[in-house]
């Protein structure tokens, strides 16, 4: 890899702010 | 099916395929979606978003699939 490891830990944060958005508009379409 | 237009089905499996750490770019997927217009791209890429099925890497334009 080579990102830095600041730009790896931005990442994951938006990847978990992601999979909480996709849980979000699941939970919409119920 | 699963509730996405044919369009923005292709720019998310595109997404889903790329395996760098830094995700694809908007350029790229325009590259290789010869078909369709750079409007479409953008608005695909802002609705997956959107919807998390996509989130930017190390700046706006680098994109990374959450089910990948």
């Amino acid at each position: 890899g080579s990102l830095t490891a600041e730009q790896q830990q931005k990442i994951e944060e938006n990847r978990l702010r992601a999979l909480a958005r996709r849980a979000e508009r699941l939970a919409a379409q119920q | 099916l699963n509730g996405l237009t044919p369009q923005q089905s292709q720019v998310l499996n595109l997404i889903k395929q790329c395996k760098e750490e830094q995700g694809i770019s908007i350029h790229d997927i325009k590259i290789r979606l010869k078909g369709m217009n750079a409007m479409a791209v953008k608005q695909a890429v802002e609705f997956l978003g959107n919807e998390g099925h996509i989130y930017s890497t190390v700046d706006e334009d680098h994109f990374r699939s959450t089910e990948a």
